[in-house]
């Protein structure tokens, strides 16, 4: 464990805690894009299915249990609770183009051919664009309330800073991940145009808004 | 440089 991973993760849950907080404080989900949120489902359940077989660390474990009850969590509140704050019309990204797609390179590029194993590449290669849905719906309206921005940017931080952690880990350790460190950039990369905005207006103290 | 495959990122 590094600062890097270790603020990234912390990113990561503050994202999370975000989220929630958006949810209860507007008690609305709109302007959040329930496919991303069901990707993100996909995405913990299919890496972290481990948690049963592999132990890595106290850490690792509770982090995992966090994540695949929170996004569970959020599912619910977007089904249950807030369904009527859901509009699925300006939800309309096609999930299929990037579960077949991300299926396809999980059985291609793995370390073992193993079912856990297929299963935690197609988590990596679908988790580095499960944002889509969302920025798709961003860029569809235009606009997007300050704490959504907030929550995104959390989420964006925390893939940033996995990258400097594998620098890190490949001089100190020696080691390298290629099929997380190719899936993260790309993961990366899709938030620079969404920080663009977020550093030259929200942070400015303006509204989230896109040019017509 | 060696390839970890091992999972303890999260």
């Amino acid at each position: 464990m590094n600062l890097f991973r270790f603020f990234g993760d912390m990113s990561h849950l503050a994202s999370i805690l975000i989220l929630l907080y958006k949810i209860h404080a507007t008690r609305s989900v709109r302007g959040l894009s329930f496919k991303t949120q069901a990707l993100y489902v996909t995405v913990f359940v299919a890496r972290y299915l481990d948690v049963f077989t592999e132990f890595v660390s106290v850490y690792n474990t509770l982090m995992k249990i966090f994540f695949i009850s929170s996004s569970c969590f959020v599912l619910y509140l977007m089904k249950g609770r807030y369904r009527p704050t859901n509009d699925p019309s300006i939800d309309t990204f096609r999930v299929e183009y990037l579960l077949g797609p991300c299926a396809l390179l999980a059985l291609i590029f793995h370390y073992r051919w193993s079912f856990l194993e297929v299963l935690w590449s197609f988590s990596i290669f679908l988790e580095s664009v499960a944002i889509l849905p969302q920025l798709f719906m961003l860029q569809r309206t235009g606009e997007a309330e300050t704490i959504t921005t907030h929550y995104l940017a959390a989420l964006g931080a925390y893939r940033a800073l996995y990258i400097p952690n594998w620098i890190y880990r490949y001089w100190s350790e020696d080691v390298i991940d290629p099929i997380a460190v190719t899936a993260g950039i790309v993961q990366t990369a899709l938030y620079l145009d969404f920080f663009y905005v977020y550093f030259t207006k929200v942070l400015q103290g303006q509204k989230f808004e896109l040019p017509a | 440089a060696q390839e970890t495959g091992l999972h303890d990122e999260l």
